[in-house]
């Protein structure tokens, strides 16, 4: 049965989408059936894995106002990752749902339709703690959060492990935290070191064996549409990737 | 009379705070009184001017909901810089204000009051196109937009304009773009020259002369509570933000 990974931080530009794309494409060149929903309204999973913006497609807006899944998958140029886009209209789900029933699980409810046909379900979540991200952290069967070494990313870590409690206490107490991973790391900078240290100490074994690195090519990807591995396969990014994929599939005992 | 400069970019970690703070201390070394408003609920401007995270103390929340600007007033450790502070308490204002009436217009009508007491009064944005940023380019003479010359940076920028066009339309025909700010630039790369070339033929002149280059003075910084002129004068990103004080106050004619 597949896992729902969310892949969460409100911290802007720490790498969430840059992991949600690139995990999800290592996972499937190891032969993982994945699908990536895109839950933030810049779509910009949903650019990198090749489909321009078009807000007239139907995409994870339309799946959590209660269309059916199988109207908004898309098959990607990549051998089994699928992608459930997303467009500027899901800003809107956040006013439209406040008073809606059941507001926090409607994702939850339709992706479990879908936990049979993929192992790996990866949700991006967009740069806030909003309902759409709270949707993923309702859904997830757990969170992967990718951190940026930097002073601003370590103070927005008690907000959010608060929020992910608050959910495993009412909306979904099976969630856990998948793992902590340590984005655009330089090792050469003293600020990256001092807070890779405070972040080893409040996380613990929690924190991923493996590290990404700052790498260009991670940044070039996106704009050909692509994966970094399809883009450029001996990048230090595309190794870091399919490291972390190795590990994810070594700690579910799979493969 | 003061202006207000909304900054503003819904793609998240591309400088908005970084440029508020700096911004903000060099304009106050060049004798202007500033006020900083923290309009987001991750309140990095204000652990960055000093102010480690309290949810009790008031701040933009209780602005929001009515409270008198001056029971909501910090004075920082810089000379003439003063902080309205946030907390995390302010993302309930995107829910609890859904039904109110001039739900966009309170910020507006609060900072009218202080017009008169400050030469600039900056707005920090949150990562999102969500009723604070509406707020804030509702109450707002000009936005500045910090941009990242990076692929999913270009992407966000048609949303970006097409909430700021109907801003104009309605919620504040004043509304002008103070300008476009190039961060984190690193000349080496390939990618941030052509996307610098992009930025340069879609906002043409309202691209500011200055340019942030990346510098690790700038993510030191916050972790002191300082902004960078006072952590490091002499580095190259103290001297960027100290030049775009001087094209903002040469292009308003005034000092
Ligand atoms: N390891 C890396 N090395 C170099 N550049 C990177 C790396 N990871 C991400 N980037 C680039 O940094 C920027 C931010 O990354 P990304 O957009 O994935 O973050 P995000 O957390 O999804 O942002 P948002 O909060 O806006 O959703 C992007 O331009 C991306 O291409
Ligand atoms: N020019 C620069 N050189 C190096 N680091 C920088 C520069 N500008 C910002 N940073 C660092 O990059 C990170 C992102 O910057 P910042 O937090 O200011 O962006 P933001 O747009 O306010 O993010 P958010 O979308 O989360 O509000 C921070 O850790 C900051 O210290
Ligand atoms: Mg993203
Ligand atoms: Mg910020």
């Amino acid at each position: 049965l597949g896992r729902i990974i969310a892949i969460a931080n409100q911290k802007g530009g720490v790498g969430k989408t840059t992991t949600a794309i690139n995990l999800s494409a290592s996972l499937a060149a190891a032969d993982c059936r994945v699908l990536v929903v895109d839950c933030d309204p810049q779509a910009n999973s949903t650019s990198g894995l090749g489909f321009p913006q078009d807000a007239e497609r139907p995409g994870v807006y339309d799946l959590l106002m209660g269309a059916e899944p199988d109207a908004v998958i898309l098959e990607t140029a990549f051998d089994s990752l699928h992608l459930i886009p997303s467009s500027r209209h899901l800003a809107g789900a956040n006013v439209e749902l406040v008073d809606a029933d059941g507001r926090e699980q409607r994702l939850k409810k339709q992706l479990a339709k879908l936990r049979d046909r993929y192992d790996f379900i990866m949700l991006d979540c967009p740069p806030a703690l909003d309902l759409l991200t709270i949707n993923a952290l309702t859904a997830a069967d757990a969170v992967l959060i990718p951190i940026q070494c930097e002073y601003f990313a370590l103070e927005g870590i008690s907000a959010l492990m608060d929020t992910v409690d608050s959910i495993q206490q009412s909306l979904n107490p099976g969630l856990s935290i998948e793992g902590v991973l340590l984005t655009m790391f330089d090792e050469r900078m003293t600020l990256t070191r001092q807070v890779e240290a405070d972040l080893r100490e409040f996380f613990q074994e929690d924190v991923f064996q493996t590290v990404i690195p700052r790498n260009v090519r991670l940044a070039e990807a996106p704009s050909h549409g692509k994966p970094v591995m399809q883009y450029d396969l001996r990048s230090r990014g595309a190794e870091s990737y399919l490291n972390l994929a190795r590990e994810i599939l070594a700690r579910s005992g799979s493969r």
